[in-house]
C-alpha cells in the first residue's frame, strides 16, 4: 500500500459521496448519466464477488461494501425517490449501455489472465470500468451547462484514474514481480477519456467561470 | 501475469 493507492480509493469515495450528497441535498439528480451509475455497478458486482470468499485486507472489503452499496444507493435514488426520479433527464441520457457491455464480455472472453468463470468475471470488470463513464460524458456534452457538483464529480473521477497510474508506476519501481499490463492498458485508457473534460474543468476553474463544454 | 499482480487493488 502506497500514498497513491490511498489518495486514489479516498478521491474514488469523495467523488461518489459528492454525487450522493448533491443528489440528496438539491433533490435533483439533473445532468447525471443513470446509464453511467449502473454501469459502476455492475463493474463493482462483478469484480467484488469474491468479496465473501477471498479475504485479503479489511481496509480492501471495507471499501468493497461501500462502493457497491453507495452506487446502490445512487442508483436508488434515481429510479425510485419521488422527488429525484422527476429531474432525471431521460430524454438526453440515450448513450446504449450494450454497445459498451457486449465488446467488454467479448474481450474479457479472448484476453484474460485464466479461462475460469471469476476471472473472466473479473476481467470484464476491469474493461467495463474503462469505459463506463462514457454515457456520463454524453450526456454531459448535451447539456452543455454543467452544475459545479456534477463536474466536480467527474473531475474528482478523473483524478482517481490519475493516481491509480501513479500507483503502478511506483509499484513497478518498487516490487520485484509487479505486472499487470491487462489492468495497465484499460486503465490508461480511461484515464485518456477524462482528458479533454480536464482540459474544460480546469480553463473554467482558472477564470473561476461556470464549467461549459463546447458542442 | 497480466492480471495477477493488480488482485489486491481495487
Amino acid at each position: 500500500m502506497n500514498i497513491f493507492r490511498v489518495s486514489a480509493d479516498i478521491l474514488h469515495l469523495l467523488s461518489i459521496l459528492v454525487l450522493l450528497l448533491k443528489i440528496h441535498a438539491t433533490k435533483s439528480c439533473a445532468g447525471i448519466s443513470l446509464k453511467t451509475q449502473e454501469l459502476y455497478l455492475a463493474v463493482f458486482v462483478t469484480r467484488y464477488l469474491d468479496l465473501f470468499w477471498n479475504f485479503h485486507s479489511l481496509y480492501n472489503s471495507v471499501f468493497k461494501v461501500v462502493y457497491i452499496a453507495t452506487s446502490s444507493m445512487i442508483i436508488w435514488y434515481m429510479k425510485r425517490h419521488r422527488g429525484v426520479k422527476q429531474t432525471y433527464d431521460k430524454d438526453h441520457d440515450t448513450f446504449r449501455y450494450l454497445f459498451l457491455i457486449v465488446p467488454c464480455a467479448v474481450l474479457a472472453l479472448i484476453v484474460n489472465g485464466r479461462f475460469s468463470l471469476f476471472e473472466i468475471l473479473w476481467t470484464f470488470s476491469i474493461y467495463l470500468e474503462a469505459v463506463a463513464i462514457l454515457p456520463q460524458l454524453v450526456l454531459l456534452q448535451r447539456t452543455k451547462n454543467v452544475d459545479n457538483l456534477t463536474g466536480n464529480y467527474v473531475f474528482l473521477l478523473g483524478l482517481y484514474r490519475a493516481f491509480y497510474i501513479l500507483n503502478w508506476i511506483y509499484r513497478y519501481a518498487t516490487e520485484p514481480h509487479y505486472s499487470a499490463w491487462i489492468v495497465w492498458l484499460s486503465g490508461l485508457v480511461q484515464t485518456g477519456l477524462y482528458l479533454d473534460f480536464f482540459y474544460y474543468y480546469l480553463q473554467a476553474w482558472k477564470q473561476s467561470k461556470k464549467l461549459q463544454l463546447p458542442s | 501475469g497480466p492480471v495477477e499482480a493488480a488482485k489486491d487493488e481495487l
